[in-house]
């Protein structure tokens, strides 16, 4: 464990986080896609099946169970909960997300490191995970007002991205043998598709405006 | 790499 990994895994935890605390506390999910927390529940539960064949360490299994229990307790608040579901943008969240799962299990069947189930599914979730932050982005650029929490909810997992990039770096030059080509190229893409968000981001942190892209 | 340190990351 480096500083960089410790950084990113704390990152993606306080994201997590701060849309518990806007879902949980203020009860409301205006601005978040339901079609972006569903995709992470899939990617999650397909990803960390591992808990139940291989053990690696407490910090390992401890984060893996959050971020399951976490993922799935926001879809089933945004469906379910009376007051949550009010607040939900329905009509603004309209990307066709179930379109993204097979193109991703099929790049998984074909593009894997081995042809195991579990290894298959772990690539599924590695591909299904850099695109799945697209309704997100969509959905916050049809938003007219993003308030403070969703605006850092996003950059936090954004910033949860680079910081993993900067792992891998790290890992590379102090690990023999750490390759992992499938993991990288995944993992770029999808810190790329926060590059737009994170310049708007910066713009209105800047000149300490309220965050608005443009349509 | 190993398998045990194959998927070590989150």
């Amino acid at each position: 464990m480096n500083i960089f990994r410790l950084a990113g895994d704390m990152t993606h935890l306080a994201s997590v986080l701060v849309l518990l605390l806007k879902i949980h506390t203020i009860k409301s999910c205006a601005g978040v896609s339901l079609k972006t927390q569903e995709l992470y529940a899939i990617v999650f539960a397909t990803r960390y099946l591992d808990i139940f064949t291989s053990f690696y360490s407490i910090y390992n299994t401890l984060m893996k169970l959050v971020f399951l229990g976490s993922s799935f307790s926001i879809v089933l608040y945004m469906k379910y909960h009376k007051t949550v579901h009010r607040s939900y943008d329905r009509e603004q969240d309209t990307f066709r997300h179930w379109f993204l799962v097979l193109p991703c299990l099929l790049l998984a069947l074909l593009i894997h490191e081995k042809f195991t189930f579990l290894e298959v599914l772990w690539t599924f979730s590695l591909y299904l995970e850099a695109v799945a932050i697209l309704p997100q982005l969509v959905l916050l650029q049809r938003t007219r007002n993003i308030d403070n929490l969703t605006g850092q909810y996003v950059f936090l997992l954004g910033g949860y991205r680079g910081l993993y990039i900067l792992n891998w770096i790290y890992r590379y030059f102090t690990e023999p043998h750490f390759v992992h080509w499938i993991t990288w190229i995944s993992g770029l893409v999808q810190t790329l598709l926060y590059a737009d968000f994170f310049f708007y981001y910066s713009q209105s942190w800047k000149n300490n405006k309220k965050l608005q892209l443009p349509a | 790499g190993d398998v045990a340190s194959q998927h070590d990351e989150l």
